[in-house]
């Protein structure tokens, strides 16, 4: 399963 | 963080601050689509629901809820204090338009099939067109004040300099989020034209009139 990127921006 | 995020962030921070003094200094929103505001509320409220359920840093948690707050406060502004003063005749986008293909496209391409997730996706390509009723409202007017092409240009460059942020990200950390990097240029792309003409024409002190 594809990873869900890190939400670190606005 | 990176010196393009964090002037992207400024900028997009700069552009939000324009626009509350214009309207508030000159108790007048006229030349500002409403309709573009109210899909920028869409987008943070729909985008920062993450505020919720996870803890980045200080920074941006301050951050999204000052984004929130202020485009909450600049549909307050728009139609309820200065309600009399709103462009409604020329403010016609027809916003369906731009949410049910943006939400769709989001329920269709998205990184995982959560509600979170799709939210989050679907307010990435909605913010990439919701500038769309405000440059249609100056292309109805052919001009906008010089204070508006400024909110237009810090708003722009905001996007912008996160694609330069994209880059330096995935040259240095290898990162990269596709999603929002295509959105992110079709974003520009949008104000390609607005900047073109701010660049020659309100930089030089002339208004930013289209031609007939």
């Amino acid at each position: 399963e594809e990873d869900v990127p890190a939400k670190d921006e606005l | 963080m990176n010196i393009f995020r964090l002037l992207g962030d400024l900028s997009h921070l700069l552009a939000i601050i324009i626009l509350l003094l214009k309207i508030w200094k000159s108790r007048s929103c006229a030349g500002i689509s409403g309709k573009s505001q109210i899909l920028f509320s869409v987008v943070y409220t729909t985008r920062y629901l993450d505020l919720l359920t996870t803890h980045v840093s200080p920074y941006n948690t301050v951050m999204k809820l000052v984004f929130i707050f202020t485009s909450y406060a600049t549909i307050y502004l728009m139609y309820v204090k200065f309600k009399a003063t709103y462009d409604h005749n020329h403010d016609t986008f027809r916003i369906e338009f731009l949410l049910i293909p943006t939400f769709i496209l989001a329920l269709l391409i998205n990184h995982e099939f959560t509600v979170l997730e799709v939210l989050w996706t679907f307010s990435i390509y909605l913010e990439s067109v919701a500038i769309l009723p405000q440059l249609f409202l100056v292309s109805k007017t052919r001009e906008a004040e010089s204070i508006t092409s400024h909110y237009l240009f810090a708003l722009g460059s905001y996007r912008a300099l996160y694609l330069l942020n994209w880059v330096y990200r995935y040259v240095v950390e290898s990162h990269y989020e596709l999603i929002a990097i295509i959105s992110g240029v079709v974003q520009t792309i949008l104000y390609c034209d607005f900047f073109y003409l701010y660049i020659t024409k309100v930089l030089k002190g002339k208004k930013l009139q289209l031609p007939a």
